[in-house]
């Protein structure tokens, strides 16, 4: 994967 | 002097928060009419206090952040901070790796949820309908996270109320552990809402190969892959072909063969940021 994406925290959110 | 004064008013009304009374970010914003992104204090069925971050403006609000995951160490395999698969080492013998998809158990904090893994009581606590994703650039700061995301998306046809409203209950009828299953026994892929990016950014995002194994513009709950590794999570793209969903699922057990275990499992396959073959 690009290292933006291994370089960014997944935030889960929920409503 | 006037600047103080400001300071000290902003203050005194982010103070007021804290006795607001409710379960959700949605239930803040239904019924004390906030509307301002930021931190608040949320209460459980059980009493418990603690604080999250609300995103009150995106299609309508009502947000609430309950998980991060956070790679630390692309090149650790199920070591220390690998929370969301195993920081007990790539284990047989644990399939369940850490088993924080699917337990009450809570770690981190909200304004270090871009340093660190975070996971709080909205986690299991909150019934919910739909879900937002944000991929934020490390270390980032609470009040840039939504300029600063290279991905915002979110669901809109209310899947959630399907599997006990929220992903602590969605787990449990897909239990995230290694040879639970085969690579055709994954669980829901849920169309989304783009907030930032598209189909095509999220393309890019992944490697070349994987690219010719997913569909973009949508979330996927545990995939599995040819050597029946679980993964929790696939953000933004639905499994199609091929099985090899360690290249672009997060999440995981606690075994994956041979050694590609992690939160963020076999991202750095091959050439690591460098958009060929697999990573």
């Amino acid at each position: 994967a690009s290292k933006e994406m291994t370089e960014a925290a997944v935030l889960l959110f929920y409503r | 002097k006037k600047k103080l004064i400001t300071n000290f008013e902003h203050l005194e009304r982010l103070s007021n928060r804290s006795r607001y009374v409710a379960r959700s970010c949605k239930e803040i914003r239904d019924r004390y009419n906030e509307q301002e992104d930021g931190l608040y204090y949320l209460t459980t069925a059980n009493g418990m206090v603690y604080q999250t971050f609300c995103d009150m403006t995106t299609a309508g609000g009502g947000w609430t952040l309950v998980a991060s995951v956070h790679e630390n160490s692309i090149n650790g395999r199920c070591t220390v901070g690998d929370r969301w698969s195993s920081q007990q080492g790539n284990n047989l013998n644990l399939p369940d790796g850490d088993g924080n998809w699917s337990n009450r158990n809570t770690f981190g904090t909200a304004e270090g949820a871009t340093s660190d893994d975070f996971k709080n009581p909205g986690y299991y606590d909150i019934k919910a309908e739909d879900m937002s994703v944000w991929h934020v650039p490390n270390n980032f700061p609470l009040d840039h996270w939504n300029l600063a995301a290279i991905l915002r998306y979110h669901t809109n046809n209310r899947f959630l109320r399907l599997y006990g409203g929220n992903l602590f209950q969605l787990f449990k009828h897909y239990p995230v552990r290694y040879n639970i299953g085969s690579c055709s026994n994954r669980g829901p892929a849920v169309p989304i809402v783009y907030d930032h990016g598209d189909r095509e950014t999220t393309r890019m995002f992944y490697g070349l190969k994987p690219r010719k194994e997913f569909e973009p513009g949508f979330i996927t709950f545990r995939a599995i892959n040819n050597e029946r590794a679980a993964m929790a999570i696939c953000s933004g793209v639905k499994p199609i072909a091929g099985c090899n969903t360690e290249h672009y699922c997060i999440g995981g057990g606690g075994y994956f063969y041979p050694d590609q275990c992690g939160d963020f499992p076999s991202f750095d396959y091959d050439s690591l940021g460098m958009g060929q073959g697999w990573s």
